[in-house]
């Protein structure tokens, strides 16, 4: 299901890719190699399920796949055998050329989905780096629509002094702020007590920690 | 107890907006960042449509240029036609046979089913089919099917992805201007140049993208 992530891209563009990576390795790991040796494959013991289930879908849906155990049987084999050539040459050639042109169209199919593959692949690692990316950016997209208050986008509205700590009387009380960054309500932070609200170390503290507040509640 | 009067919050608010908006400076980058990943994998998935179409030309040549040949075939074998037809006589059971064998073995269910529509199939088909692997035809355009399927789902999926990358880049765009009137000079006047042509940065109205 795609459509969610028209209203939400947040939710992550490797999500996009992963499901189709897994389900092509699957199909590729279990469907192919099943077809290619079909008896020798099926009486071993390293079967899997997986790979019994494709064929069985395989010949359910399609029954022309049961030809490819023609080998199995002497008189099938036989068919194979016909040399029409003997009475008419032109038939021999002809068939060369269908082989030909069977092995081409053959290498041209296996070249496409080698494509397919190498691109789906490259897509993975792009929307991977792309997720980073928008975990550590993407928040700024949220801001489009604000207006920017004449003092800015942190509105500080109370610095107050924490109760003294009992325990050690002696340390300098921590700092309460309460601030306003963007559109957000307000949030009550703390600033260690060593830390003078005239040092411009204070609102760095302040606006970072808000920061990194209003980026985990607006990054998914 | 308040620690500092009222008259100070502003210069504290000041002195902190001044930080953030070094961070939403960051942020932009780091979107400009996507934006550019995007357009450099929008220009190779270009080039990787461009490759696969030729190969796909070729795939449809070969596969055009073989029906032919099997036609033709087809249209020769008579010639061989009581040898085969006997062959095939005897090959059909042991066919149905070992298919329904290996299908009771693997598969849980549709035994039934199976059996009838392959007695079906055998019956429809020709010892032609065999003589000329005629399955790896059948193969090909199956698989050119699922090919075209698995084509148009990685096809809307890049095309979601290139739709969120623009979203948060516009959205993005939408802080320059009035509320960031310092990107209008250098340096960030100069990566904003780069995207946004004059005319729009006069307007500076977001551009919406189409849905696809």
């Amino acid at each position: 299901e795609l459509h969610p992530f028209f209203q939400h891209p947040m939710h992550g563009f490797h999500r996009l890719f992963q499901p189709l990576f897994e389900m092509t390795q699957h199909m590729l790991d279990g469907g192919h190699g099943a077809w290619e040796h079909p008896l020798g494959g099926f009486a071993t013991e390293s079967r899997n399920f997986s790979t019994d289930r494709m064929v069985c879908r395989e010949i359910r849906r399609n029954s022309a796949g049961c030809l490819r155990m023609r080998d199995e049987c002497e008189k099938c084999r036989e068919i194979l055998a016909v040399d029409c050539s003997q009475t008419d040459p032109v038939q021999s050639q002809l068939r060369e050329q269908f082989e030909d042109a069977l092995r081409l169209a053959e290498r041209f199919t296996r070249r496409y989905d080698d494509l397919l593959s190498a691109f789906q692949a490259e897509m993975l690692n792009t929307s991977s780096l792309l997720d980073q990316l928008n975990r550590q950016f993407g928040w700024v997209s949220r801001l489009g629509n604000l207006t920017q208050g004449n003092d800015g986008f942190l509105q500080v509205t109370t610095v107050f002094s924490k109760t003294p700590n009992l325990e050690d009387p002696s340390a300098p009380a921590d700092t309460q702020v309460t601030v306003q960054l963007f559109d957000s309500e307000p949030l009550s932070l703390t600033v260690p007590g060593d830390i003078s609200w005239d040092d411009p170390r204070f609102m760095e503290i302040v606006a970072e920690q808000a920061l990194q507040h209003y980026k985990q509640n607006n990054t998914i | 107890q308040g620690l500092v009067p009222p008259n100070e919050l502003k210069q504290l608010s000041a002195a902190g907006s001044k930080y953030i908006d070094a961070e939403v400076e960051n942020a932009i980058n780091g979107v400009k960042q996507m934006k550019t990943l995007m357009d450099k994998t929008s220009k190779e998935h270009q080039a990787m449509l461009h490759t696969l179409e030729e190969t796909k030309k070729k795939k449809e040549e070969a596969v055009k240029l073989a029906l032919e040949k099997e036609k033709q075939l087809a249209e020769k074998q008579e010639v061989c036609n009581e040898t085969m037809l006997s062959l095939w006589e005897e090959c059909k059971p042991c066919l149905k046979h070992t298919c329904m064998r290996v299908y009771s073995k693997m598969c849980h269910s549709g035994s039934g089913l199976v059996g009838r529509q392959l007695e079906e199939f055998l019956n429809r088909s020709s010892p032609f089919s065999i003589w000329v692997n005629g399955e790896r035809i059948d193969d090909l355009l199956d698989r050119e099917q699922r090919q075209e399927r698995r084509f148009e789902d990685l096809e809307e999926r890049f095309g979601l992805m290139e739709d969120g990358v623009e979203d948060i880049f516009q959205d993005s765009t939408q802080l320059y201007g009035p509320t960031f009137p310092f990107f209008r000079t250098p340096p960030f006047g100069g990566f904003r140049e780069a995207f946004v042509p004059p005319v729009q940065r006069v307007h500076l109205v977001p551009r919406r993208r189409l849905s696809r």
